[in-house]
């Protein structure tokens, strides 16, 4: 089971549709200050349920949806839609691939969709469960966030074991 | 099939201990539950070592199945509820006599993190992992350490790294370079790094 | 000689647009005064632009001399305590149109930072500066304009610069290496990097 | 005025006598990680009278003592000297050097010196006074940080300014 591809619009500095495709191994994104890499990894975690803006460092939700830039218009809408393939059934579900589709507006409209359908969060939620995906988990380390690890409480570690138990 | 906490613990106390030693050579990293007191002043007390638990397993025959095993351990103590269960970190690099967490440089502090979370990995992964930038306070030979586990590790799992740092492209074996043009909008260019393999798909606007 | 806050704060706000210059080219950055309620949840409230204050001054004539300049232009809202007056930092990189800065990445936090501290500083300098690996977030570009600018203020004060990073080892004018043996003992040798000085001086244990 | 010397002995990674002299213009200090490089910035913070343990990475102030190694045993106190020239004056006192020094021993007794002479905290702190030199002032950045300044509340920045003021 591995992350087959994450695709964006209209999500921070990604106002038309960009996709990537993942392979196994390891795969390294580069770029300067700035750029865009880490609201790559802000976008993972906000399509896998992400609920607090803090964490994909807004102070509302609606922070993700690209602002406008130089001659180019704000959007109206974030979409972020990744795809797990699941061929080897890790996910707990029937499909061979899994994707998770996330949208908001800026009404605060938003929903969520597994495999096209449209779900709850905590739907999602709980296909992400029992893989350590996910926001309890310890899969993304965000840009500064490394050393909470060391830093947390003991009892914040517990929770990390119990997230992959 | 779900795991149990103490199952999980044990596995990653076990892997923590290696982690250590190719992170750390020369120096040595145990993990430790403990309880905590309600106020925190008291500091942790522990109630069982990684060694303790597997000792445990064995003599309770049934600990493995029991989620409140390390509860009857405190049996005749306060009753404590077990979400004051936590784990606590011990390192003490190459040469170094203490063990307090907070003194330890922003590179050790990195490293120590980084041998916690490849120690859980290695005893429950995940399929995929997204590491930003967690090399920024690394030295160039502690970078090295951490890459030569990374690609070790990534026959097991998909990692996927951000970074800016031109030691750590050199092991990718897929590379996206992200930019931004003068009107705030990324652009994104991948290409493989290993001949035999397509090359991952980036697709811009439509 | 104190200068009052505001004097400061203008000369600070002042410096920050040239440094921002420097900094992010083609971006803009300002300081303003605001007023924060209680709660915070409300945000602050503007109550004073840089512009603002050197208007103010001429206005009224006196603003430098009176400390509570601020709340007067307050008068007929809620007594505020002073101590609710507080520096809003704004930055606009080059070619994006938000002005978020929880949103900005980590290369732009930081030389936001160092732009705003050495505002500060060209305000009124201290004596001397220690900064421990401010330039860890930078990428190559970014921590040569931040060396530029360190260089160009280094006849004013002494800056004394922790790093691990060898683009900021080659601006040194004198450097200190550090090093651990097997022992956890740190020893320090330095030397100049400049023929026409004395080396500066490094004693080890007695 | 600037800084012209530290001296460290039993402060955390320094068991025995060590002085750094500095010089005008740009010192840099570098080493690869662990060596003790910021324990040097803490020793500066340390001089100047910082009260919190948690500023110089520590639980509790003996921290600061250095607690043996591989073949060396502890030590019973710290001892951190920093030495200012003040050929311009602008530390409002009389000397052309002041020399501050602070002591801490495993019993919690310590003590301070202004050019050799006991005295109190409050001392030391009225002379770094106006120069910015001290915890409230901005001279002193310590490892991690630097993004404090954007991530702080705007009444923590007024504080900057006007201790620089
Ligand atoms: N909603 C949005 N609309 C437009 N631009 C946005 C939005 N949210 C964030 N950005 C822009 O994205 C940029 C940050 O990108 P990101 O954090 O991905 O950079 P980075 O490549 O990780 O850089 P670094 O190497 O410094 O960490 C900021 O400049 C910010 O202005
Ligand atoms: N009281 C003490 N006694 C002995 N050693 C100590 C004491 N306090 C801290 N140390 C040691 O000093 C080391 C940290 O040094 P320091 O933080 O200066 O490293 P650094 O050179 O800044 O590294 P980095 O580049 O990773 O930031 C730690 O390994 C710690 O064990
Ligand atoms: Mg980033
Ligand atoms: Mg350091």
């Amino acid at each position: 089971m591995h992350l087959r591809s994450i695709s964006l619009k209209g999500f921070k500095s990604f106002p038309d549709r960009t996709t990537l495709e993942f392979g196994p191994g390891v795969s390294v994104i580069v770029g300067p200050n700035g750029s865009g890499k880490s609201n790559i990894t802000d976008a993972v975690l906000w399509a896998m349920g992400e609920q607090s803006p803090l964490a994909v460092r807004g102070q509302a939700m609606q922070d993700v949806i690209f602002a406008g830039g130089h001659g180019q218009h704000e959007r109206s809408e974030a979409e972020v839609e990744i795809v797990i393939d699941n061929a080897d059934g890790g996910l707990g579900v029937e499909f061979t691939e899994v994707s998770i589709l996330r949208r908001l507006d800026r009404a605060s409209d938003g929903e969520y969709r597994l495999n096209g359908a449209r779900c709850r969060l905590v739907d999602v939620l709980e296909v992400l469960s029992d893989t350590g995906l996910g926001r309890e988990g310890h899969s993304v380390v965000s840009q500064g966030r490394v050393e909470a690890v060391v830093t947390s409480k003991p009892r914040d570690r517990r929770l990390l074991i119990e997230e992959a138990a | 099939i779900r795991e149990t906490f103490e199952a999980t613990f044990a596995a990653t106390a076990r892997h923590f201990e290696e982690v250590v030693n190719r992170l750390f050579p020369g120096g040595r990293g145990q993990l430790r539950l403990v309880q905590e007191d309600g106020q925190g002043s008291g500091g942790p007390r522990r109630i069982l070592g990684a060694e303790a638990i597997d000792g445990q397993a064995r003599e309770s025959g049934g600990l493995a199945d029991d989620e409140d095993g390390e509860d009857r351990e405190q049996a005749g103590e306060d009753a404590t509820p077990e979400d004051r269960v936590g784990v606590e970190l011990e390192i003490t690099p190459a040469g170094k006599s203490m063990k307090r967490l907070s003194l330890l440089s922003g590179g050790e502090k990195s490293l120590t993190a980084l041998a916690f979370l490849f120690s859980v990995f290695l005893a429950r992964p995940c399929p995929f992992y997204i590491l930003d930038e967690v090399e920024a306070a690394l030295d160039d030979i502690n970078i090295d350490r951490f890459l030569d586990l990374l690609r070790s590790y990534s026959s097991r799992a998909q990692f996927i790294v951000v970074t800016h740092q031109r030691r750590t492209m050199e092991v990718a074996d897929w590379l996206y370079g992200v930019s931004m043009g003068g009107d705030g909008v990324s652009r994104v260019v991948s290409r493989r790094l290993e001949a035999d393999r397509e090359p991952p798909a980036v697709a811009g606007a439509a």
